[in-house]
């Protein structure tokens, strides 16, 4: 496993950061993001895919009322692809439209789709590998998130109950010392350095790091190993054509 | 420069001038003074618990203000959580059986 690991410096494989407004969609998002960095990685096809189409043919019909990744894996796979963003476009309207999968060219597919196992050296070397995947943590320290790394415990953040689904971009290690920027008087604690993940919300990019947040990595940080899941985008490759940028 | 005085540092914003930028950056109104009151009273509580989730964090996070400080932890979790069955979802290797054989 490699110390580092940053999809975002990686040229043209990590989209820009989308705000889900009012429509509880993030398992879409983190599904057609998941899809399109492993398509534009394995075929070096820039594809936009559609969220909507997500919502919309979802075997729930829940539309913007929330949903999980693998029901999303499913809709691409019952529909046989993904049309594109540009055809297919996001409308974050409440309540579900018809299906119109059938109408559109699809630009992206998937063989399957895969759950990984809980431990985060595995998922790590996975990530590098292959590309982004989607994890499902419990969003309860997001709302008042600025920026840095959150290191929980279960009782500041419960690891069983995951309610918010995000693509997980890379992990790093951050230097010990000082907590940085507005130090309150209690809270320049003398650090380790700190390991961490990487991943991409859909808040939009005026919220946390530029829509990025960071969680420590090593203790399953409100419960970040519960769920990993990622498309299979091809056929398994002897060596993968690019690897994860340090 | 109404935050110097003469005799001392820049006092601290007040609360309703912080509310008050936090509605220009992130483009808030309130529909009638009562909803501005307890809009005001959620971003102070919201602010407290920034503040102490700053002193709670083992890592080198840092907690303020943000697009959602007006909101309560409900609205919040009701607007941009999926619902909770997760902790209930089976898990993945189990093949799940419908009661009713067929339904589809």
């Amino acid at each position: 496993v490699p110390q580092t690991c940053d999809w975002r410096k990686a040229t043209n494989i990590i989209s820009s950061i989308k705000n889900q407004g009012s429509c509880r969609c993030c398992w879409a998002i983190a599904a057609a993001d998941n899809i399109q960095a492993l398509w534009r990685i394995k075929y070096h096809q820039f594809v936009d895919v559609s969220v909507q189409e997500l919502l919309d043919c979802d075997r729930c019909g829940n539309g913007c009322k929330g949903g999980f990744v693998w029901d999303a894996y499913i809709t691409v796979l019952n529909n046989s692809g993904l049309a594109s963003e540009k055809d297919y476009p996001f409308q974050g309207h409440q309540k579900p439209h018809k299906c119109l999968a059938k109408k559109y060219k699809k630009v992206a597919w998937i063989q399957d789709f895969t759950m990984l196992s809980s431990n985060e050296q595995a998922i790590a070397r996975y990530l590098a590998i292959h590309g982004p995947i989607t994890v499902t943590i419990n969003m309860k320290l997001l709302q008042h998130y600025q920026k840095g790394v959150i290191k929980a415990t279960p009782s500041s953040c419960d690891p069983r109950l995951v309610d918010h689904s995000v693509l997980l971009v890379g992990f790093g290690k951050e230097k010990g010392g000082m907590q940085t920027g507005t130090v309150l008087p209690h809270s320049s604690k003398p650090r380790r350095s700190i390991p961490f993940w990487i991943l991409k919300n859909s808040w939009g990019a005026q919220w946390g790091e530029k829509g990025y947040f960071r969680l420590y990595r090593g203790n399953n940080t409100c419960g970040i190993t519960k769920y990993p899941v990622t498309a299979l985008v091809s056929p398994p490759a002897k060596k993968p054509p690019i690897s994860c940028p340090p | 420069d109404s935050l110097l005085t003469k005799d001392a540092g820049p006092r601290p914003l007040e609360l309703k001038e912080v509310f008050k930028l936090f509605q220009i950056q992130f483009n808030r109104s309130y529909s009638n003074p009562a909803e501005y009151t307890r809009r005001l009273g959620i971003f102070a509580h919201n602010l407290a618990q920034a503040q102490w989730l700053q002193r709670e964090d083992l890592g080198s996070a840092e907690f303020g203000e943000t697009p959602f400080s007006d909101l309560t932890e409900e609205e919040f979790g009701q607007l941009y959580g999926h619902q909770r069955a997760l902790e209930r979802i089976p898990n993945m290797a189990k093949k799940v059986e419908s009661e009713n054989w067929g339904e589809s």
